[in-house]
C-alpha cells in the first residue's frame, strides 16, 4: 500500500524497482 | 580509493579517508575544502578536504596541483596518485553524497536545500579532521553562496581557526586545489562504477557529461524515465531538468499534504453541527469505523 | 483489481463446492440501503464486507499499480441482524407468519438465501414469539418480540464490551485527568464509556428506532 495515489491503474515494473522484504 | 561501501549501498552518504600523517598531529596544518559534482543532474556530489603541515606547503605546491577543472581525468588521477605516495605529510577525507540523498533532502517536507547540505558537509569534514587530532590552524574554502556569510558561519563553528572563504579558492590555494582533485577523482570513480539497483531495460551507459544542458544527458533522461517510478536513483529528482521530464512523461501522483484544506464530498465534520442551510446529511458511522477508515461495501 | 482479505478457512469454500462463495447484495439493517455480504455456502456462514478506504493511496499488486488503495475485509456477522429487519417490518402487521413469507424483498431478492443458514432458525427464539401449527406438520410461525430482542441485544452489548476491553480499544469520550477525579469515578465513567461505545457499535446493525429503545433499556 502506497502513502500516495498514483493517478493511474496500469502495468508497472514493480519487480525492477522494488525488492520485497518481509 | 575503496568504494566498496558505496557500491553496496549508494542511497545515502559514504565517507572515505586517508590515514592521518603523524606530522599532522604535531604541527600546525592548513586545510582546504572543495567539492565536485555540484551542477550535474546525474550521480553523486563529493565534498573533500585535504590538509598538510604549513611547513610542507611548498612540497604540496611542488606537486603542481592546480584547479581540477583545468586538468584532464588522467592528469587528475596521476596527481592524486602522487599525493597518495606523499602520504607522510598529506591527508585527505571526503564525503560522497548520493543523488538519492540530494533529492530526498531537497524534496523533503522539511526542506533541506543544497547550500545547507553543502555547508553542513564541509563543517562535518573539518570537524572530522579535528576529531582525528589534526592540528588545523587555517582553513581555506571555495565558496558556496555568499562568501562573507559562509565565512562568518564557519568561523563561528571553529573559533580557534582562521577561516578564509573565497570564490575560486581552488585556483588560489594549493590545499584547496588538492581537495578539488580528491573530490573530482572520487566522483569520477563513483560514477564510473555506479551500480544501478534498478533492473533497467534497454539501458544505455552513454549519458554524456551528466550536466543538465548537455543534449546527450537530456536524451538519456527522456529515454530512461519510467511513468510510475520516474528515474533510476542515479538521477537527482530535485533538479529542474528531471522534474520537467517527470511532469510531462510520468503519471501524476497525489499526496495527502498537498491537498490540506480540500473539502470532501460528504462535507466537513463541523457541517453536522453548524446550521449550514438545507443539506442532505449522510448518517455518520460509529467512530470505531471512522477512526479506522472503514465503511460498508456497497459495490464490488 | 480489488484486494480482499478473507479468513483462511474460506479458501475451502470455493474449492469444495461450486458457488461455494457468493457475494450478494442484501439490506443493511441499519441504513435500509443495500450492502455487500458474502455467503460461505460450504460452512453456511454469513460475512459482512467492510472496505478500508482512505484518500491518496495506491496499491502495487504484482507488476501493476492500482489507484484507490481500497482493501476489502470479510468478517463473520450474525445473520439475525439482517433477519430482524424483515421481522420488525412484518411485526407491524401484528400476525404470526412463516419465515418464507417474512423474508420477501423485491429490491434484494437474495435475502431468501438467509433462510438457507441452518443456525438462524435456532436463534429466532431470541427475537420472536413462536407458534407451531400442528395441522401443517409442525410448521412454525413467528412474530417479532421487542422485549426479547432488547434482552438479546443487551447480551450483544455485554459481549461487545468484553471484546473492547480485551482488545484495549480506546472508548473514552474525553481525556480524563486522574488528578481531579477519584479512582471510583474514573472507573464508573470508564464503564459508562464502554456501554455507550458498545451500544453505538451494535447500533450499526439495527434500525434507529431499535437503537433508541436499546439506549433507554
Amino acid at each position: 500500500l502506497l502513502p500516495c495515489e498514483v493517478l493511474a491503474s496500469r502495468p508497472a515494473p514493480v519487480g525492477r524497482f522494488f525488492t520485497p522484504a518481509i | 580509493m575503496d568504494f566498496s561501501e558505496l557500491e553496496n549501498d549508494n542511497t545515502g552518504r559514504c565517507r572515505l579517508n586517508s590515514p592521518v600523517p603523524l606530522v599532522c598531529l604535531k604541527e600546525a596544518c592548513v586545510l582546504g575544502v572543495d567539492e565536485a559534482g555540484r551542477g550535474p543532474v546525474l550521480g553523486p556530489m563529493v565534498y573533500a578536504i585535504c590538509y598538510c603541515p604549513l611547513s610542507h606547503l611548498a612540497d604540496l605546491e611542488a606537486l603542481k596541483v592546480a584547479d581540477s577543472k583545468t586538468l584532464s581525468e588522467s592528469e587528475r588521477n596521476r596527481l592524486f596518485a602522487k599525493m597518495e605516495e606523499d602520504r607522510d605529510f598529506v591527508g585527505w577525507a571526503l564525503d560522497v553524497l548520493s543523488p538519492n540523498l540530494i533529492s530526498t533532502s531537497m524534496l523533503g517536507r522539511v526542506k533541506y536545500n543544497l547550500n545547507s547540505l553543502s555547508h553542513d558537509t564541509a563543517t562535518a569534514l573539518i570537524q572530522y579532521a579535528l576529531d582525528q587530532g589534526v592540528k588545523v590552524s587555517q582553513v581555506f574554502v571555495d565558496t558556496v553562496g555568499m562568501p562573507e556569510t559562509y565565512q562568518k558561519r564557519l568561523q563561528q563553528c571553529f573559533p580557534g581557526i582562521k577561516v578564509t572563504v573565497k570564490a575560486k579558492a581552488d585556483s588560489l590555494y594549493s590545499v584547496v586545489s588538492a581537495a578539488s582533485i580528491c573530490a573530482k577523482v572520487a566522483r569520477d570513480q563513483a560514477v564510473r562504477n555506479w551500480r544501478f539497483v534498478e533492473r533497467l531495460q534497454d539501458f544505455d551507459a552513454d549519458y554524456g557529461s551528466g550536466y543538465p544542458n548537455d543534449p546527450k544527458t537530456k536524451a538519456w533522461l527522456k529515454k530512461h524515465v519510467e511513468p510510475v517510478f520516474g528515474f533510476p536513483q542515479f538521477v537527482r529528482f530535485s533538479w529542474r531538468t528531471a522534474m520537467a521530464i517527470l511532469e510531462k512523461e510520468a503519471e501524476d501522483v497525489v499526496w495527502e499534504d498537498l491537498t490540506v484544506g480540500d473539502q470532501e464530498s460528504a462535507g466537513r465534520i463541523t457541517s453536522y453541527f453548524l446550521n449550514e442551510g438545507p443539506r442532505t446529511h449522510l448518517r455518520v458511522p460509529h467512530r470505531y469505523f471512522v477512526e479506522r477508515g472503514l465503511e460498508s461495501a456497497t459495490t464490488l | 483489481k480489488n484486494l480482499y482479505l478473507f479468513p483462511e478457512y474460506l479458501k475451502d469454500a470455493s474449492k469444495k463446492m461450486k458457488h461455494g462463495l457468493m457475494f450478494v447484495k442484501l439490506v443493511n439493517p441499519c441504513s435500509g440501503e443495500g450492502a455487500i455480504y458474502l455467503f460461505d455456502m460450504y460452512l453456511q456462514q454469513l460475512f459482512e464486507v467492510k472496505v478500508f478506504k482512505e484518500k491518496y493511496h495506491s496499491w502495487f499488486i504484482n507488476q501493476s499499480v492500482q489507484s484507490g488503495g481500497a482493501l476489502h475485509f470479510a468478517t463473520p456477522v450474525d445473520p439475525l441482524f439482517l433477519l430482524l429487519h424483515y421481522l420488525m417490518k412484518a411485526g407491524k402487521e401484528g400476525k404470526f407468519q412463516p419465515l418464507d413469507q417474512v423474508v420477501v424483498d423485491d429490491i434484494f431478492p437474495n435475502s431468501i438465501l438467509l433462510l438457507k443458514l441452518p443456525e438462524l432458525e435456532k436463534s429466532l427464539c431470541h427475537v420472536t414469539e413462536e407458534k407451531v401449527n400442528p395441522e401443517i406438520t409442525n410448521k412454525k410461525y413467528y412474530k417479532y418480540s421487542k422485549e426479547k430482542t432488547l434482552k438479546w441485544l443487551e447480551k450483544k452489548v455485554n459481549q461487545t464490551m468484553a471484546a473492547l476491553k480485551t482488545n484495549n480499544v480506546n472508548v473514552s469520550a474525553r481525556v480524563l485527568s486522574t488528578a481531579f477525579f477519584s479512582s471510583d469515578q474514573v472507573a464508573s465513567d470508564k464503564e459508562e464509556d464502554y456501554i455507550r461505545y458498545a451500544h453505538g457499535l451494535i447500533s450499526e446493525y439495527i434500525p434507529k428506532e431499535l437503537s433508541d429503545d436499546l439506549s433507554k433499556h
